[in-house]
């Protein structure tokens, strides 16, 4: 499961919202 | 009959099923808090989607950039990794996607959906589809019980989508940067790999269009 090295692998510069974020818009609605 | 793309059809049916993933993988795991999360009903039976929208246009985007890649068959895998507070993975959903040889063999029946018809009046295209439909069915149902053989994760998780290529990610760049506002990097060796993890193989599916 290991055998990917970096090299091959993307991801999203932008992280999602954290759960401190949603749970501020939450309470604010 | 040449206006269809069939890699184009492959990867909307698995894009499709990867966005509910996410979310019950988000729900499941306890990335969020239970109350974003809503009741639905996808491939006949409940799931639990998101309804915060920030958290799902960012799914979204996610998704639509994969996209072009799994068209093209360039995606070895999609993984869905969970971070602890300091950004040490902690969980992996591993979603290794290879397309199946008998592919090009089943292009006709989809581009003719309603041809050749059986002998019970169901056309293959239907029972193509309607195998499709339970194995994603089966592995959505996978994920949603998959808590009780996994531990609880610490508190205050977050997640993010790795995409393993099977070239060098710097071939691909380009074609999954199709949202001007959504840049992708690569992913460094730390954020991929985890120390002595522990394999739970949740659920094969094979069909002739697909194989995850």
């Amino acid at each position: 499961i290991n055998r990917t090295s970096g090299a091959h692998v993307l991801k999203p510069l932008m992280s999602p919202p954290s759960r401190e974020e949603i749970v501020a818009t939450l309470l604010d609605h | 009959r040449q206006d269809l793309n069939f890699g184009q059809v492959v990867a909307d049916v698995l894009c499709e099923f990867l966005e509910v993933a996410v979310h019950m993988i988000l729900y499941v795991r306890e990335v969020y808090p239970i109350g974003i999360f809503q009741k639905r009903k996808k491939y006949n039976v409940p799931v639990q989607m998101s309804c915060h929208p920030e958290l799902n246009q960012y799914i979204q985007d996610t998704l639509h950039c994969i996209k072009p890649l799994i068209e093209k068959n360039e995606v070895d895998r999609v993984v869905v990794m969970i971070l602890d507070k300091e950004h040490h993975p902690v969980e992996r959903f591993v979603f290794e996607i290879s397309q199946p040889p008998l592919l090009s063999v089943r292009l006709n029946v989809l581009v003719f959906p309603k041809l050749p018809f059986t002998l019970d009046g169901v056309s293959d295209s239907d029972s193509l589809l309607s195998h499709v439909e339970q194995l994603l069915r089966a592995s959505i149902l996978k994920i949603s019980v998959c808590d009780a053989i996994l531990e609880s994760n610490p508190p205050g998780c977050t997640f993010t989508v790795l995409v393993h290529t099977r070239d060098a990610a710097t071939r691909n760049m380009e074609k999954i940067q199709v949202i001007k506002d959504f840049p992708w990097i690569h992913a460094d060796e730390q954020e991929v790999n985890m120390r002595e993890p522990r394999l739970i193989p949740l659920k094969t599916m094979t069909s002739d269009i697909l194989k995850v």
